[in-house]
């Protein structure tokens, strides 16, 4: 474990949590794009297929814990809960993220690192996980106003993939340790699709001005 | 000797 890892899995918490407070208390999901809950639902669930084999720490086994009840309840909220449900803003968040998962599907049955049923869904994960935020940046640029906490959950998200990849080369060059490219290259474009949205965002909070994404 | 990738992370 090291510094990078650590803030990039905290950070990712801190994403999960700014949404489940802002879905919980202010009972409100405007804005948020269920399509992308949904697809870090199946993130989360392809990916953690070994929860219960594969005993890595007691740190990754919570974490892995933590994430999937979070990922299926904000589904759950989103899609179920009387109030919350009200909030959703259907006819906007229309991306059809089948057109995502189908082609994730085939190239992870293409390009993996070897053809067994989980490293496929391991590396299906990856590729839909570099994904997932597309539906939810769309949406953003439908939506005129965008609320603090949509924002902040946003730019937690993708700084969080950002920091995994200073974690990949801390790693590289101090262990040795070394991540498969289709890691490095999922989680690079990851983090590019995010480019434009911190650009804005960070201006926004430097002028202090509302977070406005050019439609 | 490089080390295979566990997917140790998360």
């Amino acid at each position: 474990m090291n510094i990078f890892r650590l803030s990039g899995d905290m950070t990712h918490l801190m994403s999960v949590i700014v949404l489940l407070l802002k879905i919980h208390t202010i009972k409100s999901c405007a804005g948020i794009s269920l399509k992308t809950q949904e697809l870090y639902a199946l993130v989360f669930a392809t990916r953690y297929l070994d929860i219960f084999t594969d005993f890595v720490s007691v740190y990754n086994t919570i974490m892995k814990l933590i994430f999937l009840a979070t990922s299926f309840s904000i589904v759950w909220y989103m899609r179920h809960h009387k109030i919350v449900r009200r909030s959703y803003d259907k006819e906007q968040d229309t991306f059809r993220h089948l057109f995502l998962i189908l082609p994730c599907l085939i190239l992870a049955l293409v390009v993996n690192e070897k053809f067994t049923f989980k490293e496929v869904m391991w590396t299906f994960s990856l590729y839909v996980e570099a994904v997932a935020i597309l539906p939810q940046l769309v949406l953003l640029q439908r939506t005129k106003n965008i609320d603090n906490l949509t924002g902040q959950y946003v730019f937690l998200l993708g700084a969080y993939r950002a920091l995994y990849i200073l974690n990949w080369i801390y790693r590289y060059l101090t262990e040795k340790h070394f991540v498969h490219w289709i890691t490095w290259i999922s989680g690079l474009v990851q983090t590019l699709l995010y480019a434009d949205f911190f650009y804005y965002y960070i201006n926004s909070w430097k002028n202090n001005v509302r977070l406005q994404l050019p439609a | 000797e490089e080390e295979e990738d566990h997917h140790d992370e998360l």
